[in-house]
């Protein structure tokens, strides 16, 4: 499963 | 984005603005704890440092902007405006919040997913965020009766990360692309396990319809 760092949530 | 993720924002949204309401009607912040408050703006300050770098979406980016205002601007009611700060009652407020933002930085320092200063601020707010209402709970167990207001906002603070759990859960088995998250998820639970026993005695004031009476 490849996920960006980024957060993408609050 | 799915309605689990969604219902949590709104559920976050309502919390500050209930409080808000509460300290601008009536003018009084009676029974809320400013340490809580000073801890949930550094999780904001310190979890949204990608507001300007990062645009992933107008949604998120209002919503950041909400809450960050919405937390100062609550700091401000509570130890600037002359009226509201006298029912501040900081002989009650004794919680040393201090011993809570140490920790979680260094754990942030320890256990993160990259070790950057954005990334280990992110992590610093994830931790954080999980103990920052310890001094509200503290506090409504010692001022005996709690307000209507104040109760909805503890409710509503607890119901947003418990939305968000079940939001992780959908993700992880409908997003492929979705990877594990264990610093968030492990946070998150901690965090609305410590509002449990409020959410016993909550749902049981609002079932038997009497006044919200926590348990010395």
């Amino acid at each position: 499963k490849v996920d960006d760092a980024s957060h993408d949530e609050l | 984005m799915n309605i689990f993720r969604l219902a949590g924002d709104m559920t976050h949204l309502m919390s500050v603005l209930v409080l808000l309401l509460k300290i601008h009607t009536i003018k009084s912040c009676a029974g809320i704890s400013l340490k809580t408050q000073e801890l949930y703006a550094l999780v904001f300050a310190a979890r949204y440092l990608d507001i300007f770098t990062h645009y992933y979406s107008l949604y998120n980016t209002v919503m950041k902007l909400i809450f960050l205002g919405s937390s100062f601007s609550i700091l401000w009611y509570m130890k600037r405006h002359k009226v509201v700060r006298r029912s501040y009652d900081k002989d009650q407020d004794t919680f040393r919040h201090h011993f809570l933002v140490l920790p979680c930085l260094v754990l942030a320092l320890l256990i993160n997913e990259k070790f950057t200063f954005k990334e280990v601020m992110w992590t610093f707010s994830i931790y954080l965020e999980a103990v920052a209402i310890l001094p509200q709970l503290v506090l409504l167990q010692r001022t005996r009766n709690v307000d209507n207001l104040t109760g909805q906002y503890v409710f509503l603070l607890g119901a947003y990360r418990g939305l968000y759990i079940i939001n992780w859960i959908y993700r992880y088995f409908a997003e492929p692309t979705y990877s594990t998250h264990w610093i968030t998820w492990i946070s998150g639970l901690l965090q609305t396990l410590l509002y449990a026993d409020f959410f016993y005695y909550y749902i049981n004031s609002v079932k038997n319809n009497v006044r919200l009476q926590l348990p010395a």
